[in-house]
């Protein structure tokens, strides 16, 4: 089934966050990103940690701020560790 | 800043380096220049000097691929990922890649190569990344930065000397690594079949092979194991020692000789030390331990002595009660007497001789019985 563009916008953003956090901040490979969960699950902590090790306010969410980060070019190292 | 896990780290001074291959986007001569300068920068803050090599094996190999790169981190195509750089070691550590896919420029119009060259060739030398935005080792690119303004950040100065030291330091000063003991014929083989060891420790992430006035220093990363004295790393350690064991709860390696016990943390020693192991509570017939072992899960600690063991809480600095117990009891085909023992993996690795029994303490049973220098690749 075709998606609509709107969708399509909509997945390949999460799919590109999702392999983001995965590739810098160790997000396990399985986690669901589309999943809400009350405490806000390990790709909300991702994203807090990218936020505040980045040094972007801390909000948890995908704002404008953390998606334009997510997009400037950048080195190719993790920025945690195992 | 921050170092790699295990804090991997160039155990000489001298360094070589070779371009292996050149981006079709700058004159070769640029390329060069840009790496050149890029090195300066470390080498200005630090005893680390460089050498250019075009041919055999070099330290930092620096390369310019696209996509699949035999490495098996492939790059991404224009924009995103600039490159990547591993962190000291032998072979593929301590090297350098560059995207090629990128618009590599001697300004700012595309990729600044110098720009992205000296954070790398910062890897290459065991930096991490930064979380402050002004240094250098701060992971995104910052198109803004004037090239020819480019100093490090007091960040990536302290980060490179917590490292290396100062340029002006000598080389007596404890801030530099002590270079790798040569071997000689005093010195014992790392893959003598006969060897044995007095006592193992881990200690943030490397192992530690005690023997005599040595030590080997293993990290997983790397295949070759360092070879140290004990006096380099530890000046007031004694030599010959009995027993280690790393309480990584607290990052403190304890250290036993005879009835006495020190405690390291990194290279510094803790005061108050050396105290009588009977403070630890073993009963005074106990004269020296021969081996010990921290178990992270537990937060327990077992001192091995002779064919019996005892167990110590960490968390309320007091021995078990119902200690000691036979060895072959609680731990059956490992040997009656162990000479070293650390945890790596989940398992206990035993030594005895020149034998080594892993040990998985879920199962109750040894797993595996190996050569004791397996560890070295021998």
């Amino acid at each position: 089934y075709p998606l609509n563009g709107a969708a399509r916008k909509e997945g390949s953003t999460t799919d590109f966050v999702q392999q983001y956090l995965e590739r810098y901040y160790n997000l396990a490979k399985d986690t669901k990103a589309f999943v809400r969960r009350r405490d806000g699950g390990p790709v909300v902590d991702k994203l807090r940690e990218m936020q505040k090790f980045l040094g972007l306010e801390v909000t948890g969410k995908l704002d404008s701020d953390t998606l334009d980060m997510m997009h400037k070019p950048r080195c190719g190292v993790p920025d945690v560790g195992d | 800043f921050a170092t790699f896990p295990g804090m991997p780290k160039w155990r000489k001074t001298h360094l070589t380096y070779r371009v292996m291959n050149y981006t079709l986007d700058l004159p070769r001569d640029a390329v060069d220049s840009a790496i050149e300068k890029a090195l300066s920068l470390w080498e200005e803050v630090t005893p680390l000097t460089f050498s250019r090599t075009d041919e055999g094996e070099a330290d930092i190999k620096i390369l310019f691929a696209v996509r699949d790169h035999g490495d098996f981190i492939p790059f991404d195509g224009p924009g995103k990922v600039l490159g990547h750089a591993y962190p000291p070691g032998p072979g593929i550590y301590g090297d350098a890649h560059f995207d090629d896919d990128e618009q590599w420029t001697r300004d700012t119009s595309g990729t600044n190569l110098f720009l992205v060259a000296a954070h790398e060739l910062g890897h290459s030398l065991g930096l991490f990344h930064s979380a402050d935005p002004r240094a250098l080792m701060y992971p995104v690119y910052n198109a803004h930065t004037d090239p020819a303004r480019l100093r490090l950040s007091q960040d990536d100065v302290a980060g490179i000397q917590s490292l290396y030291g100062s340029p002006s330091v000598s080389p007596d000063d404890p801030a530099v690594p002590p270079e790798p003991v040569p071997p000689g014929p005093e010195t014992p083989a790392a893959c003598d079949p006969n060897l044995s060891f007095d006592a193992i420790s881990t200690l943030r992430g490397e192992i530690l092979f005690f023997k005599d006035r040595h030590f080997w220093r293993k990290s997983l990363r790397t295949l070759e194991p360092g070879f140290y004295l004990i006096s380099s790393f530890w000046p007031s350690l004694p030599s010959g020692l009995d027993a280690a064991y790393e309480d990584t709860s607290k990052d403190i390696v304890f250290v036993f000789k005879g009835n006495q016990f020190w405690a390291v943390k990194g290279t510094e020693a803790q005061a108050g030390y050396p105290k009588s192991i009977h403070t630890l509570g073993f009963p005074s017939t106990v004269r020296k331990i021969d081996a010990a072992v921290f178990d992270k899960e537990k937060k327990k600690t077992y001192f091995f002595v002779g064919d019996k063991y005892w167990r110590f809480d960490e968390n309320s600095q007091s021995m078990e009660q119902g200690f000691p117990r036979l060895i072959v009891d609680d731990f059956p085909g490992v040997e009656l007497k162990v000479d070293a023992v650390f945890q790596e993996f989940g398992f206990f690795y035993f030594f005895r001789g020149s034998l080594q029994f892993e040990f998985d303490p879920d199962a109750r049973m040894v797993t595996r019985t190996l050569k004791n220098n397996n560890w070295f690749y021998c």
